[in-house]
Parts: C-alpha cells; structure tokens; sequence
C-alpha cells in the first residue's frame, strides 16, 4: 500500500511540476509530504513559487496564481490516472489574457486524449473548441439553441 | 467511456426533454447568465450518483425537479441519462454503448438503471469505477470551486492521492 | 430605533428593486424581513425573480444571477448611504458580456457622485473608466507602469 | 473625501515606495495576474484600520511586509498612507487634505498618524466614520467576495442595515 501510494506520488509530482512550468515559465511548484516516513499519517502540501518570487504561503498568492496551481494539479493527476471526461465550469475566471490562452491550449492538447466539456466566457477557450453548444432560456426553460463545429 | 448524449428530462430549468449530443474531443458550452449551462453539469453528476443535493445547489432532491416557468406548470418528475460510449470495452458490457439513467419524483422515489434494467445506486458506482468515474472525483470541477483544491487543508488533499492511487 | 431602521429599510429596498430592474430588466427582487414586527429578532431575506422564472431560493440561482443580486443590494445601500469611495475587485467575474455591460453603465452611473476603483479583465468595464492604471511585476516588485485617461 | 493618493512602502509585493494618484470619478486598474492588483486594496484596508490579517490575504500582520523578490532583501518595515480629499470638509479637521498613514515593523509594533501627528486605532476609526468610512463596510468587495453577501446568512444580513440606519 505504501509502495502504491508513493509511486502514485512521484509520478503525479512529476507531471504537477511539468504542467506548472508550462502554465507560470520560469515559475516552480512541487508536491511536499508532511511526513515521508508514514504519509498516511501527513498530509500533502502544494508550494509554489511564481516567477522571480521567493517561495509564499499558499494564502499570499493571488486568484490568477491559484487557479493555474490548480489547474496543474488536476491535469497532473489526469496523467497519471486519466479519466473519461473532463467537466470544467467557468476554471478560467479569475486568469488574464495570457494565462487563459495557456490554459486553452492545455485543454486543448489533453483533449486528444480525453473529453473535455468547459463553460467559458472567454474567447481564447470558445475558438479552441471542437464543437460549440449554445444554451439559452425559452419558453419552456432552458434548450440547446445551437450547436457549431468549433473553429467557425 | 466519454459521454455521447445528455438527456434531461424535467431536470431544475429544463422543463421538457432535452437531448445534448456531444463529441469525443473538446465542447465548449456558452450562453447567457441563467440559461442552464451550470445545471447540464449538475445533471451528470446527478446520473453518476452523487448523494448531496446542496452538492447540486437544491436544498433537498426534489428541488431538482423542473418547478414551472413562463406559466409551465411544474413537473412530477426528473430524468437524466447518459449515453457512454464503450467500444473501448472500459465498462464489462457487452456492448457499444452503455446508458446509465437516475430518476426522482416528487415523493422522493428515486431509481437508477444500466441499458434499461433497474439498478442500485451501488452497482451504478461499481461500474462507473471500471471506467475510472467517480462522482466526486477531480474530473468535475463545479463553478467557482477551482481554487478550492489549493486553499484545501492538507490531508483532505493527501486522500486525492490516496483514491488514484 | 425602530423607526429609524424601518426608515432605512423602506428607502434601500426601494432602492434596491429600482436598480435590480435595471440590472435585470422584466426581473423582480425584494427585500424582506424575517420579523416584521421585531426586526432586530430577525434577519433580512432577499427574493429575486429572474425574468420569466418563478421565485426560486436564493441557492439555487446561477453564479451570474447571484452576482446582478448582490450588486443591486450593494448599489441600494449606496444610494442611501453613500461613501466617498467604492472598491471593487473583479465583481463582474460571473457576468457574461451583456450583463457585463449593464454593470459598467452602473458603475460609470453612479461614479458622478463618489469615486469607483475597479479591477477588472472585461473590455466594457476598463472602457468606460475615466482613468487606468497599470500595474505590473517589476524587479523590485509591483509597479505602477501606467496611467492612462480613459477612453483613448 | 474621496482618495487622492495612496503610498505603498514595503507593503506587500510592493518592494519599493508606489505611489499612486487618483481621480474623483471613475479608474479601472489593470494588469497580470499577479502584478498586485489587490494588493493595492489589500493596502487600502490596512491603512482604515481592518485588524484581521486574513481577510488582507496573510497570516499574520508581518506576512504584510515585503519579504523579498530576484534578489532584493526583505524589508524591516511597512508603512502605507492614504491622502483624502477635504475639500467637502467631511472630515473635523481644517485642511484640504487629509493623509492617514499606518505603519507596522517586524517586531509587530504598529502605528498610525493623521497629518503626521501619532494617533491610534481608535482615533482613526472615529475620524473616518465623519465621512461614512468603515474598515469592513460594504463599499469594498474583495476579490472573488461578490456572491457572499447573497449567500450570508439572513441576521448577518439585516446587520448591514443595522450600521447603516
Ligand atoms: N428546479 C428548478 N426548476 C426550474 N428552474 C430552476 C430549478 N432549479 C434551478 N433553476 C433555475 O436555473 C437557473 C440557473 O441556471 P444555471 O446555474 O445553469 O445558469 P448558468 O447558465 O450556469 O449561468 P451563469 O453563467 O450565471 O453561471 C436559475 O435561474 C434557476 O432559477
Ligand atoms: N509580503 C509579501 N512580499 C512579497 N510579495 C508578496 C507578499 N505578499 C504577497 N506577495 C505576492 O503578491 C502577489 C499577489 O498579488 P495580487 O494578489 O495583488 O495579484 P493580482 O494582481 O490581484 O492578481 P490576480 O489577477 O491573479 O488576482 C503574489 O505573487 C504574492 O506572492
Ligand atoms: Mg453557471
Ligand atoms: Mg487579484
């Protein structure tokens, strides 16, 4: 089991650390065991430290910086043990410009592998998108008004 | 095992049976503030058993159900299915598809089933998991909650190791 | 006491319907006391109505109909006791574009007579300022980088 | 007595004295995630007086000083100062301006001045509330905050009709 679980965690840390650098360049993050001995009886800590900073708690970072920590963790796992499909509400909410391209493009490269359906507003994840699924509010409530091949 | 088709059926602000077809790559779901987009997601999550409603944003089960709009009345009941697909064999079916259905009334009787045949929340969850389908896995990530997983305490976010591994 | 609080109430609820309306247009909300009688034994519900829907509870409202909610109780409130300056930290991150626009036309609206300071991502938003400001990392941390009149 | 200027010394990600002017009516403040955008507001609840250091995003008041960024050291202190207009004479105070500092070393030892005189927390809180000032009034809404006042519970709720009345 423990064997399991820390080969589990390499791996994982791994991919967190790759997904990251590609979201935030010259920024670091890893995965930290509480207690390495007996990680069963610890928890699991994130640090990150953003491009050119010193290393901050987790509550110092801003909306943009937690979200693309997140996000690394989530893709991080998803290669590790990948799911069918992926469902991501409004994820980009709190990113810029840049980084909501970037987290386009990531979705974009994980969905050769996998489905991905995600709420956006933001226009770089829209014209990433395969297919476009317009919902709308009619007389009977909520309908699909239309569905687009992406990229049109 | 991706999903092929949404079927909601009286489900929160659908008030009729709509059909939402989707392909194996990368969908994009847009539309105003209130038009559903949010409530397709917790209709998945509602086919793939997840037990808290507050979960799904209704207070019990049966707000769940389509309660009227633009003079609608409101609904007895609510169905939602998936249709998967399975021509990866992930599911021990033998078949190309595999559609998975739950279904609440308003006196709270609620019935899944696998291709049609009755089935207990417990086999719904024992056969998602051959395909790696959790109903609170990290695969689903609802509106607003994607800091959370960072600002979450540390052994809750150890046990996410814990359920891949 | 009771006078002067049920003064206060009348004139923010009227305020805060007025501006939901505007947020909101065929949209209904109120304000409504849990004790009548005695308010300070109660608490203070909100009811909205969104266009064409039934009265639903509050939990069940989307992300964008809760925010247009809290903005039309924030601006009432305003309206009757206003401060000298509002801050507001990328309130519009539900907002789809449309409502988007309606919370810039308020803000712009209600800027004439106190100071807004406003993060925002949205081109409706930072184009109806008066004025931006820039900020960015530099090496020895944040900085000011620009500041530019609005609307050039 | 809208603000003028605020100075940021040290405070935060702001590793150097920023000062930044403002108009009357309406700004829009920009930049990357990260560049320190709320940080600004973070500085601007310091200086009214806001005791928790959480809701400022830190640990503990100290985890408000610069502590270091490419090379440059950490700083002993933080000082940050808000210029109000006067003209309206909002303030009891016989000038056009009126500037409120707060200040906080690594030893935990804190400050605050109006015009350069020392003054406590108290005196600040008394001298603000002449112009309808409240270090957790409703006229700031942090970042990702905007639901929760629709998510409050209902006392909590009438208690911001309480202050205002
Ligand atoms: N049982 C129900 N019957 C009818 N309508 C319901 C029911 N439950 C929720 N609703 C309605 O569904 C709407 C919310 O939909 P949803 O949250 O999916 O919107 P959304 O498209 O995600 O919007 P946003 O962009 O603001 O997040 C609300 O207007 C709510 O009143
Ligand atoms: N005491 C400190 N010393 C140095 N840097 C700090 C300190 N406290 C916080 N920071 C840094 O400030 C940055 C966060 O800034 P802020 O939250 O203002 O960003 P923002 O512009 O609002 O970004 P977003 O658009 O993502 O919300 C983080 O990178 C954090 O590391
Ligand atoms: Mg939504
Ligand atoms: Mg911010």
């Amino acid at each position: 089991k423990l064997a399991v679980f820390m080969e589990a965690f390499e791996a994982i840390n791994r991919s967190f650390k790759e997904i990251f650098s590609q979201l935030s360049p010259e920024g670091e993050a890893e995965l930290i065991l509480e207690n390495y001995g007996d990680p069963f009886e610890g928890g699991l800590e994130i640090r990150a430290k953003p491009a050119g900073k010193e290393v901050r708690s987790i509550e110092s970072m801003s909306g943009g910086e937690k979200t693309l920590t997140a996000l690394a963790f989530v893709f991080g796992l998803a290669r590790y043990k990948p799911a069918p499909f992926y469902v991501l509400d409004e994820a980009d909410m709190f990113l810029d410009g840049d980084n909501g391209e970037k987290f386009a493009n990531l979705v974009k490269e994980f969905s050769k592998s996998a489905q991905f359906i995600v709420v956006s507003f933001r226009e770089s994840m829209v014209s990433s998108a395969d297919q476009l699924i317009g919902v709308a509010m009619q007389d009977a409530g909520s309908d699909i008004v239309s569905v687009k091949l992406g990229g049109q | 095992a991706y999903i092929k088709e949404i079927t909601l059926h009286n489900f929160k602000s659908f008030g009729k049976r709509v059909v939402v077809s989707l392909p194996k790559g990368f969908t994009a779901v847009v539309g105003a503030n209130g038009s559903g987009k949010s409530n397709i997601i917790d209709g998945i999550c509602f086919v793939l058993g997840r037990r808290s409603s507050k979960s799904m944003r209704a207070d019990r089960l049966v707000d769940l159900i389509f309660n009227g709009s633009n003079g609608r009345p409101p609904a007895d009941f609510t169905e939602v299915s998936l249709i998967f697909d399975n021509t990866d064999s992930a599911f021990p079916i033998d078949s190309s598809n595999v559609t998975v259905s739950r279904k609440v009334n308003r006196a709270g009787y609620c019935a899944y089933r696998i291709n049609d045949r009755m089935a207990t929340r417990t086999e719904i969850i024992e056969l998602l998991s051959h395909a790696a389908i959790n109903p609170d896995g990290y695969n689903i990530i609802m509106q607003g909650d994607i800091v959370k997983i960072v600002e979450m305490n540390a052994a809750d976010r150890r046990k996410i190791i814990d359920e891949v591994s």
